[in-house]
């Protein structure tokens, strides 16, 4: 997965984003973490880099591949970045009835991009 | 544009608007995770003592002196190689009392289901604070007493008059027993299980959990339970639900 940092050349590529609870006065109710990283993904998916990553794993995939840095590609492709890596994050905040929660919350933070 | 049909292409435009937008979405998108309509509402915050310690009796050595809490998987960019985990809640609830509570021994939480229509409690434990009275009996010496909580059974009414030993609570409703012998020989936190309460009050789609604490011997062994006191925060008692979601749509089922 690249970073969106300068160097992706317009490729696709994870742009961080973060957000601080104070700055957005989020911070009464949510206690842990201090912030979210909203990241995003971003750029352009020419054809040949569809199907990355995970391309090698397939013989299928790579001979498709060949195809698609041929110019020859098999069918319309309509290549997308988004995001490939997920990871959870463990919140702890107040509830509607001052309760404190704390909540392991699955596929909240994007970890890489990439094409497909 | 190649980029016709895919939505992340082209964002690379340096508008204000689009960054509210994106902001709004993210807000947005934290609330629906949560499953929440809107941002709760914080009007009167949980005195701090009262946070500090029932995350310190939880987490014991991850709450900073200052009182911040200090966990470092809370870190979202640390939690990177966790496996995905199932969707967990831990929620802590304070007592409440209040003059529809029956007497000195009653005490309520307010936890509820709402939103959350298929979590399962795996765990519920109550944690209540005994001090060791200065006028009792000699200092080291270890008192043993039987602590009794009560809480209504699933099915039974809730709000009615009467409950355990006529002292009030719900009447027509059966009230079910939590029993342990607790032995002291100073002040301490003690927990008590409540799963199958806690089950109860969400299987009933209830909101309240009403509980009598009752202490046999206490008084004669020097020993009070703490249960709701504004000039004490830091023992307020509390409530420890652990849950996970379940899919009722998607079980898996041996046959």
């Amino acid at each position: 997965g690249l970073e969106c940092d300068g160097t992706s050349g317009g490729l696709c590529c994870r742009q961080q984003f973060y957000i601080d609870f104070r700055l957005i006065g989020w911070n009464d109710w949510i206690i842990a973490p201090a912030g979210y990283y909203g990241n995003y993904c971003e750029g352009s998916c020419p054809a040949y880099m569809a199907g990355v990553p995970g391309s090698a794993s397939s013989f299928h995939t790579a001979v498709v591949n060949q195809y698609r840095l041929r110019g020859m590609s098999p069918g319309s492709v309509n290549s997308c970045c988004i995001p490939t890596k997920l990871s959870t994050m463990s919140m702890l905040y107040f509830d509607d009835e001052y309760n404190i929660v704390k909540r392991d919350v699955p596929n909240m933070i994007v970890e890489e991009c990439g094409c497909a | 544009s190649p980029q016709e049909s895919c939505a992340s292409c082209g964002l690379r435009t340096p508008d204000e608007r689009v960054n509210i937008d994106f902001l709004e979405a993210v807000k947005r998108h934290i609330l629906n995770r949560l499953q929440m309509r809107e941002r709760p509402n914080i009007t009167h915050p949980i005195p701090k003592a009262a946070m500090v310690t029932a995350l310190r009796r939880l987490h014991a050595g991850k709450v900073r002196e200052d009182g911040r809490v200090e966990i470092p998987s809370f870190d979202g960019q640390a939690a990177f190689n966790n496996e995905v985990l199932a969707e967990t809640s831990e929620i802590i609830s304070f007592a409440e009392s209040d003059e529809h509570t029956s007497s000195k021994s009653g005490l309520y939480f307010l936890i509820s289901n709402e939103g959350n229509q298929n979590l399962y409690v795996s765990q519920a434990n109550l944690w209540l604070y005994f001090r060791v009275l200065p006028a009792g009996p000699e200092k080291g010496i270890r008192r043993k007493v039987t602590v009794k909580i009560h809480y209504q059974e699933a099915g039974a009414v809730s709000g009615a008059e009467g409950g355990p030993g006529g002292g009030g609570g719900g009447g027509t409703g059966r009230w079910a027993l939590v029993e342990k012998r607790v032995d002291l020989k100073r002040s301490g936190w003690h927990t008590f299980p409540l799963s199958e309460a806690v089950r109860a009050v969400f299987g009933k789609g209830s909101r309240r959990q009403d509980l009598e604490v009752h202490c046999e011997a206490c008084e004669s062994a020097g020993v009070a339970p703490v249960l709701v006191d504004p000039g004490d925060p830091s023992h307020r008692p509390f409530l420890v639900v652990r849950a996970r979601q379940v899919d009722g749509k998607h079980r898996i089922r041996k046959r």
